[in-house]
């Protein structure tokens, strides 16, 4: 098991 | 980029991509997500990001189960920005990503990739976790910041050490030049201070 991380998006 | 934030928080706004017009389809743990999964935060470098910020706990590994994105690319306003020659770089087309610490702020000039598009990406990762004893055997703080970002939404941010460095390069330009910088969070007692 582990916890999922954060994930950001940005449009360049 | 940075000057257009910097200067003008609401043209910023009017450029950054709407989440319908950006994140075309997403999944996770092999179910649909939608726009409640994501939280939007403008960025000094970038006019708008979405975090997707999910608690989970995953067992299963391989693509179906972690989070899967489709972003749609094409410029959809049509105004040129280019009109200080190449000066202003933000007509390339594609995403930057990073993967961070849950209610972190992510870095995403030094800590983030650049995803091309019309190709399918897929990142695999693995995580090694150090965790450090609590008072009286390390200093460590748990305890989370009130920030703001430069549309002026306040977040609870989990404090680490590259927040802390951020906000002490903050208190420093702003006890240098009287202003605030455009790339660095913003403490609560700054609130009423303005960009450079």
């Amino acid at each position: 098991y582990v916890d999922f991380p954060a994930v950001t998006v940005c449009r360049t | 980029a940075q000057a257009i934030s910097q200067h003008s928080p609401k043209m910023a706004q009017y450029l950054a991509p709407k989440y319908e017009t950006f994140i075309v389809s997403c999944r996770f743990k092999g179910k649909k997500c939608n726009k409640t999964n994501f939280i939007k935060r403008m960025n000094g470098e970038y006019f708008k990001c979405f975090t997707f910020n999910n608690s989970a706990t995953i067992k299963n590994v391989g693509p179906r189960w972690g989070l899967s994105l489709t972003f749609y690319l094409d410029r959809i306003y049509g105004i040129d920005l280019n009109y200080d020659m190449d000066a202003m770089d933000i007509t390339e087309y594609g995403v930057k990503v990073s993967i961070h610490e849950p209610n972190t702020i992510p870095d995403m000039v030094n800590n983030a990739i650049t995803i091309s598009p019309g190709y399918n990406t897929k990142m695999a990762l693995r995580q090694t976790v150090f965790g450090k004893m609590e008072h009286p055997w390390g200093q460590c703080d748990k305890f989370r910041v009130k920030l703001v970002d430069i549309a002026y939404e306040a977040t609870n941010i989990a404090y680490n050490q590259d927040t802390c460095l951020k906000i002490c390069q903050q208190r420093y330009i702003q006890g240098k030049c009287g202003c605030l910088n455009i790339m660095r969070p913003v403490p609560n007692d700054l609130l009423n201070e303005t960009y450079c």
